[in-house]
């Protein structure tokens, strides 16, 4: 527990400083190859290139992922854990040393592929965004349920594969909504755009602030 | 490391049991929604009825695995870990209490869903299998390697969408055998039933006592 304090400790910090510059976090957590890299540079595609947009992203190995996130202009950084299995406030506020934050719309923080352990460690964001795909099955929700009552939207990808998988749709936000009966859906395929429309008007839709 | 040696010691006592009593230990790990409980189900599908197999399921939450296992009328018994992101040996020990391992031909573990945590606790068993997806991504092995790296066997499942998914199964292929150069590698669907030959002759060949 003494860990985790000092985690939420520094994740207050974190929350103050995003607020005071009115930076948008957003943390997505997801299975791995659920589609958040893929998520994130459709987005990143299609943003303004003067939009004041950074992305964190952590992986345990390699840095595959902010290299296909550099391609688009905006300052991508990688985190490698090493071995551990989550994102956590601490590694975040390594890695946004030397960033001015004074001047940053948006911060995207993509955590570890993990459905598991994330959802665990506030990292001072806003928002959290579950990315689940319709390849992975509708039972999702229900067998990791921390992480979709955690959430403040379920982005359901891929769905230009349904027609080719045994997955009802219906079922899957049922679940969702069995777990958080709060949470927001949106249903998308990055690789087509279908329902971006709907992600962006989610994603704008936090930047607005509350009272 | 205290706590990781009193999970070996425990897997040593897991399989000298096996060792003695003959009986094939698998150990599945891969991410959520890869298909382990699919690839078990079309398995035990398979086996004649007097096979003498049983099957361990691990997961946070829900019985939905070991209802979905019970099907096929051989022994299954759900693992509920209650949050904790990976099988550890206490956990696969307490769940075999009261089951007749003189009498077991094979005894498959289905660890949690999660390509980095499982891959740390040795649960005593002969062999282990990490199932891919092709929904997944070509750069997995490289980005969770140390459970690719642990594995004896790759199943890449889902081969049936190779139509409509963006995944080059040769790199998949070359990824997992750079992090593994002795990795096994068979290519399934688990609703077609395709690649069921090869995966069957990897198990039986398991069987086979070494020297
Ligand atoms: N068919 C289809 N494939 C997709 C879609 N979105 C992503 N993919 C594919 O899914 C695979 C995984 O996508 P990634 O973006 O790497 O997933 P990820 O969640 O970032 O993976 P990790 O960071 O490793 O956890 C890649 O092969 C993508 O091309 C989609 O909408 N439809
Ligand atoms: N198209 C297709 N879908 C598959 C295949 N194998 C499994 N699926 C689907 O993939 C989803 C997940 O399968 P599961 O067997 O639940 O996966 P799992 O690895 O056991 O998931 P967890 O235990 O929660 O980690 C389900 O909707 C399955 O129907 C396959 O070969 N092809
Ligand atoms: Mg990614
Ligand atoms: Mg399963
Ligand atoms: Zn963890
Ligand atoms: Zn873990």
């Amino acid at each position: 527990r003494k860990v985790l304090s000092e985690n939420d400790r520094i994740a207050a910090e974190l929350r103050a400083i995003y607020e005071r510059n009115g930076t948008l976090c957003v943390n997505f957590i997801s299975a791995p190859g659920s589609g958040k890299t893929a998520l994130l540079e459709r987005t990143l595609a299609g943003f303004d290139a003067g939009r004041r947009v950074a992305v964190l992203t952590g992986d345990i190995q390699t840095d595959n992922d902010a290299r296909r996130l550099a391609r688009y202009g905006f300052p991508v950084r990688q985190i490698s854990t090493g071995g551990t299995c989550h994102l956590d406030a601490r590694m975040v506020q390594r890695g946004l040393e030397g960033w001015p934050l004074e001047s940053l719309d948006i911060l995207f923080v993509e955590n570890v592929g993990n459905l598991v352990c994330p959802t665990s460690y506030d990292l001072g964001e806003k928002a959290r965004v579950v990315v689940l795909s319709v390849t992975e099955g509708e039972d999702k929700p229900l067998k990791y349920p921390a992480t979709f009552y955690r959430a403040d939207l379920m982005v359901l990808n891929k769905i230009d594969l349904l027609p080719y998988v045994p997955f009802d749709a219906g079922l899957a936000h049922d679940n969702a909504r069995r777990v958080n009966p709060q949470i927001e859906i949106v249903n998308v395929s990055c690789t087509t755009g279908e329902g971006f429309d709907a992600w962006y008007r989610w994603l704008e839709a936090q930047r607005v602030p509350v009272g």
